[in-house]
């Protein structure tokens, strides 16, 4: 709100071409990715998921949000007015990767305009950089930052270099009033082809089919999920009760995740593993750090081995670590998972070994006695001046 | 951004746009805009969003959600929908049209 149209730039900026007339050709939808989103969403568990561009707290009537609701799934082919200068480029704009070609954690370029054509001088086009997050069918997720505005926008692979692999359907997922940073796509390729039956069925443009761009490099057999990167197949989901949250599978009984999902020592949980085979098997929580640590970290020993799950080498230097938290706006509510408190693998691997060689949970217990400076990053604290003592 | 991105980049900003939509008696009404992919030049065909176009939908909303939908034509909509498309330099001069020494942005008066 508040955002005014922009007029196209001025001679001293980036020459923009002016808006083009266009006609509509047609409204169109990808049956499989509307049976994925239907699955996936909309039933009555999933109900808390909102994919509309406002914030949960804003003003957004009942009956707009169901039109966007009903709209998600649905694209537009438009054809532009005669005498716009793109005409006189020749060949198809743009090539599109088949469904499968891009591997699930493959890097996506997404390419769109924030707020649309409120401010294009700044916004056109703007780029944004993530990985191919997961998949179901067409229904495709992306951690690239997309903002409203950018539907439509385009999402192009590394590898087959510049193809078009799909569209932003909703920038925003928002789970029980969270944001979640995850953008919702439809693959390109089957939207395409739904584009070619379509016009097959309109005579009087049936011809601009053989227009629409070519599949290009060959698709990684289906489905998509396929093994993945070796080193997701160590990530499990821990399930307490109600409570679910990520672990890392350490050793073939061993798993570590956060005090927060199994807070309660010797409690039973349920760890669920999909690769290389979907299992479930029982644990017990042998350690978790008290409330009052920074290192929000829990131990699990299952009660059988996780057959064939690459175990990960943790590294000797570390720039990286396991999430313990996210960053939770209180005001808004809104919770921003790349904005993570991290701890470094490092400072938990001599504990872990020696809990794993030994059993002894000496080293875990010492998680529980952090230094200050530790205590004060945990709690998002400036650290407190040294306060002179007064000499009376 | 790298090497590996460099053929992406280019491909995304010659295809990336903008679509607005707006009633052409009621301007005043302001527009409906989002993002798009141009997909062919010779017409220029474009692909964008649909949710822009629930406004002008002769049936509303629910003609979208009707069973075994899967397109609409494009008489679908109202004949006061008036469209336009917007995209950067990259996509229409795709010969020798930079001028040199300009920056490719600045901070123009928005």
């Amino acid at each position: 709100a508040g955002l005014e149209p922009c007029k196209a730039a001025q001679p001293h900026g980036r020459l923009l071409q002016p808006p083009h007339a266009a006609e509509l050709l047609l409204l169109l939808s990808c049956p499989a990715f509307r049976a994925h989103f239907a699955r996936l969403f909309g039933s009555e568990a999933a109900e808390q998921w909102r994919f509309a561009s406002a914030a949960p707290d804003e003003e957004v009537s009942g009956e707009e949000e169901e039109d966007q609701l009903r709209a998600l799934g649905w694209f537009a082919l438009l054809r532009v007015r005669p005498g716009a200068e793109a005409e006189a480029a020749c060949g198809p704009a743009v090539t599109v990767a088949p469904l499968g070609a891009v591997a699930k954690g493959a890097p996506l370029l997404a390419c769109g305009s924030p707020f649309g054509a409120f401010c294009p001088d700044i916004f056109l086009n703007t780029l944004s950089r993530g990985v191919l997050s997961n998949t179901a069918g067409p229904l495709l997720l992306t951690d690239a930052r997309c903002l409203p505005g950018t539907e439509g926008g385009g999402v192009f692979a590394a590898r087959p270099a510049g193809a078009l692999v799909a569209l932003v359907a909703a920038p925003l997922c928002w789970k029980a009033r969270e944001w979640v940073g995850l953008t919702l796509l439809c693959a390109a390729a089957p939207l395409l082809r739904a584009a070619r039956d379509a016009l097959a069925h309109l005579p009087d443009v049936a011809a601009l089919a053989a227009l629409l761009p070519p599949e290009v490099g060959t698709p990684r057999g289906l489905p998509l999920r396929g093994p993945g990167p070796p080193w997701a197949a160590a990530a499990v989901l821990v399930e307490f009760g109600s409570v679910w949250g990520s672990g890392v599978a350490m050793a073939p009984r061993l798993v570590v995740t956060c005090r927060h999902v199994a807070p309660r020592e010797m409690a039973k949980v349920l760890v669920h593993s999909a690769n290389p085979k979907s299992v479930a098997i029982w644990g017990c929580v042998v350690f978790a750090t008290q409330e009052t640590s920074p290192y929000d970290i829990a131990v699990v020993s299952l009660e059988e081995d996780l057959e064939g799950v690459p175990m990960p080498r943790p590294a000797e230097y570390f720039h990286e670590g396991i999430v313990a938290s996210n960053t939770r706006d209180n005001n808004t509510g809104a919770t921003y998972p790349h904005l993570n408190f991290s701890i470094p693998i490092t400072v938990l691997q001599p504990a872990l070994q020696r809990y794993h060689q030994t059993g002894d949970l000496g080293g875990l217990r010492e998680l529980d006695r952090t230094t200050e400076p530790v205590r004060v990053v945990w709690r998002l604290q400036r650290p407190l001046p040294a306060i002179p003592r007064s000499k009376l | 951004m790298g090497r590996q991105w460099g053929p992406s980049m280019r491909a995304a900003e010659q295809a990336g746009c903008v679509v607005s939509a707006s009633r052409a008696e009621q301007p005043e009404e302001g527009l409906w805009s989002c993002s798009g992919v141009i997909l062919s030049r010779n017409p220029v065909l474009v692909l964008c969003h649909g949710g822009i176009f629930t406004p002008f939908l002769r049936g509303g909303s629910g003609a979208l959600t009707a069973a075994g939908a899967t397109f609409l034509p494009g008489d679908s909509c109202g004949d006061d929908l008036r469209l336009h498309v917007q995209w950067g330099p990259t996509a229409a001069s795709v010969a020798g049209r930079k001028e040199p020494g300009r920056p490719g942005l600045c901070t123009p008066r928005c």
